[in-house]
C-alpha cells in the first residue's frame, strides 16, 4: 500500500487544483523558503483527519483556505483528495484504489469522502486504523516537531506505541 | 489489551535499541515503562548513553543528539508496524555531516518497508532519494509542483541535465 | 519614560522596516503597539507583508520565513542598541540557499557594529567568518577547543592548508 | 568593548580550565553535534546572570556543573569567567579590562565576581546594563529559541525593545 496522488484546492497556498502523483521508493521534496512544502505535509494531515489547527499552523480551521495572494482572491473552499494504492487489498474495500477526500466551507460546514461520496470522519478513521495511518501521528513528522518525542510527557510517547500495536 | 501492548512495547523497544546503536555508534538507548507493574497506565521514558559519556537527561543532549534519538524512536514504530507512507519535514537541519550520512543510511534500511517523503534542504539527502520533487511559488503568489527529475548520480553520466527546479 | 520608549519604539521600527526589505525583497515588515493611546503598557506587533503574498498570520509563514523575520527583529535591536558581541546558535538552519546567502549580507552589514559568534554547519556562513573555531568532544568526554583557522577564501591560495579541525 | 576571553572549568562540558581567546570581527565556531558549541554560548548566558535552568536546558541549576563522563568524575564546582576589552572607557570602571565571573558549588551555594572580587548579582547586572548587555537577551540567541522572537507575547517583544533603549 501507498499513497498514488495527492490533490489540493483552495487548500493554504494551493489555488487551483494541484495533483502529485507520486511512486514508491524514496521522494525528496525541495523548493525555496515558504514555496508551499509544508503545506503538502499539512494537507496530509487534514485529509486524515487533523482536528487541530495549531498542529496546521493556523489559528482557526478556516485559516487552511487559500485566503488569496496579491492577484488572486480568497477562495471560499479548501479540498484535499488522497488517493492510496489498495492492490494489496489491506483495506477492507473491493477496489484496487481507495480515495478518501476532506472539504472545508468558509461557512465552517465540513464534508469528508470516501470513494467520492460523503461519509462521517468516523467511517474515515476506522478505514486508516486498518491501513496503520491511525490519525497520522507517526507517519507524518511536521517541521519542527521531531523534539517533541523527546520533549513530550511519557503518556504521550505511550499513545505513540500503542498506536503500532 | 496489556497482552497486546506488552508485546508492542518488547518489539518497539527492542528495534529502538538496534537502531539507536546504528545511528550512535558506542552508545545505547532504551524503552523503559514508568511503571512495570500496571502496564495499564504505564508511560514511557527513554534512557540514552552516548559513547564517551554518563547517562544523562535528555534535555542536556545537544540539537543534533536530539532529533537523532528522536528519529530512532519514530522508526522503532515504523519497524513496529509500518505506516503505508512516511512524511519527514526537515529532520535533518540540525544535523552534522556525520550524522546526516547515519540518517541517510537508516533511510536506506528502510526503503523497502514505506514510501517516503523527505522535505530536505540537504544536498546529501537529495541525492539518496528516488526522484525529486521540485516546489515553487509561482508569480501569482500560489504553490506550483514544478519538475520531478532524478537526482544527478542516480543518472548516467550522459542523462545528468541540470534542470531548474 | 514615556518618551524614551516612544524615542527607542521608533528607531527599532524604522530599522526593522529597513532591514525586513532586504531580507525579503519585495516585501514589507512592521512594528506595531498594540495599544497607541498608552504606550506606557502597550506590546509590540509584527505585521509582514512579503512579495506576491497577502498580509496573513505570522503562524502561516514557513519555517525559513519567520527565521528570516526574526533575525530582522533582532538586527533591528541590535542597530537601535548594538551589544558589545551577539552570540547566534544555529540561526540559519531552516534557511535555503537565497536566504542563507542574504543572512551573510546581514551580517557583513554589521560586523563594524559588534562582535559576532556564529555557530554553525553551514559552509557558506563559514566561508563569510574572519575565523574559524573548532570545538571538538575530546575521547575523554569534554569539550576541547581544537584549532582556529582562517577560512580558505580569505588565505591566499598558497596558504590554504586543509587542518583537520 | 568586546567579548576578549572566555574561560570554562566544572561548566557542562568543560571539565578542565577551557579558555577561548576572541579576537574582533566574525567568528564562526563550528564543530560535529555534541562537541559543546551550544554549552559555549549556555556558558555566556550563565555569566551574564541567567536565572532560569531550563533556558540552559537543566531540570535544576545543578546541572550546568559537570556531571562526569565515562572516564571522568563529576567536579563539584562550575565556574566561567568572561573577561570584556574596557579600552574604549565605556563602563564606568579605570581598568582597561574588565572581567566577571560565577560559580556555582554542588551544595547550591553560587558566588559572582567582579574583578576577581566577590560581589552580589545586582553589582554585575548593573554594570552590564551599562554596556549593552542586559541579561543578554538580545545578545546570546539560543538554539532554536529564534521562532520566540515571533511566537512570544506582544509585552515580551515589549521587553525586547525596552532593553535597547
Ligand atoms: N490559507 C493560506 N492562503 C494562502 N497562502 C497560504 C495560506 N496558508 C499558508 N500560505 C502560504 O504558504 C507559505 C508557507 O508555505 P510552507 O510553510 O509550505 O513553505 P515551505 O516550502 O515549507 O518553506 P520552508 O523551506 O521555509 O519551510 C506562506 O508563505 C504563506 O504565504
Ligand atoms: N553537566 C554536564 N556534564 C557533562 N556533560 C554535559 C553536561 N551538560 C551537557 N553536557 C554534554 O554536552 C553535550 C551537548 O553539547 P552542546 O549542546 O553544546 O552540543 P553542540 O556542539 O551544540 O551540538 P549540536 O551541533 O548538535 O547542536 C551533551 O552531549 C552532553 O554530553
Ligand atoms: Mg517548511
Ligand atoms: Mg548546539
Amino acid at each position: 500500500m501507498y499513497l498514488k496522488s495527492l490533490a489540493a484546492r483552495g487548500f493554504k497556498s494551493f489555488a487551483d487544483k494541484t495533483e502529485i502523483l507520486c511512486q514508491q521508493g524514496v521522494i525528496a521534496v525541495v523548493g525555496p523558503n515558504g514555496s508551499g512544502k509544508s503545506n503538502i505535509a499539512d494537507a496530509v494531515l487534514w485529509v486524515l483527519g487533523e482536528q487541530s489547527a495549531r498542529h496546521l499552523r493556523g489559528g482557526s480551521m478556516e485559516d487552511v483556505i487559500f485566503a488569496g495572494s496579491h492577484s488572486r482572491s480568497a477562495l471560499g473552499m479548501a479540498e484535499v483528495i488522497m488517493t492510496l494504492d489498495n492492490s494489496s487489498g489491506q483495506l477492507p474495500i473491493e477496489f484496487t484504489e481507495v480515495t478518501i477526500g476532506r472539504r472545508l466551507y468558509r461557512s465552517g460546514e465540513s464534508e469528508y469522502l470516501l470513494m467520492g461520496k460523503r461519509c462521517r470522519l468516523s467511517d474515515i478513521i476506522d478505514l486508516l486504523e486498518e491501513a496503520g495511518l491511525g490519525r497520522g501521528i507517526y507517519s507524518v513528522i511536521s517541521q519542527g516537531r521531531i523534539d517533541e518525542v523527546l520533549s513530550g510527557r511519557p503518556d504521550e510517547r505511550r499513545a505513540l506505541v500503542d498506536e503500532a500495536a | 489489551i496489556n497482552d497486546v501492548f506488552a508485546d508492542t512495547f518488547e518489539k518497539a523497544s527492542n528495534h529502538f535499541s538496534e537502531i539507536f546503536s546504528l545511528l550512535f555508534p558506542g552508545g545505547r538507548g532504551k524503552l523503559l515503562l514508568t511503571n512495570e507493574d500496571n502496564t495499564l497506565d504505564a508511560g514511557i521514558d527513554i534512557e540514552v548513553k552516548l559513547e564517551r559519556k554518563k547517562f544523562q537527561k535528555l534535555s542536556l543532549m545537544s540539537g543534533g543528539e536530539r532529533a537523532l534519538a528522536a528519529l530512532a524512536f519514530t522508526f522503532a514504530l515504523y519497524a513496529t508496524k509500518p505506516t503505508p507512507f512516511c512524511i519527514l519535514d526537515e529532520v535533518d537541519a540540525p544535523l552534522d555531516e556525520f550524522n546526516l550520512a547515519r540518517f541517510v543510511d537508516l533511510i536506506d534500511r528502510f526503503r523497502k518497508e514505506s514510501q517516503f517523503f523527505i522535505i530536505t534542504h540537504q544536498q546529501r539527502t537529495m541525492s539518496a532519494a528516488d526522484i525529486l520533487y521540485g516546489v515553487s511559488m509561482q508569480a501569482n503568489g500560489t504553490t506550483a509542483l514544478v519538475s520531478q527529475k532524478i537526482p544527478e548520480q542516480k543518472l548516467s553520466p550522459t542523462e545528468s541535465v541540470q534542470e531548474e527546479v
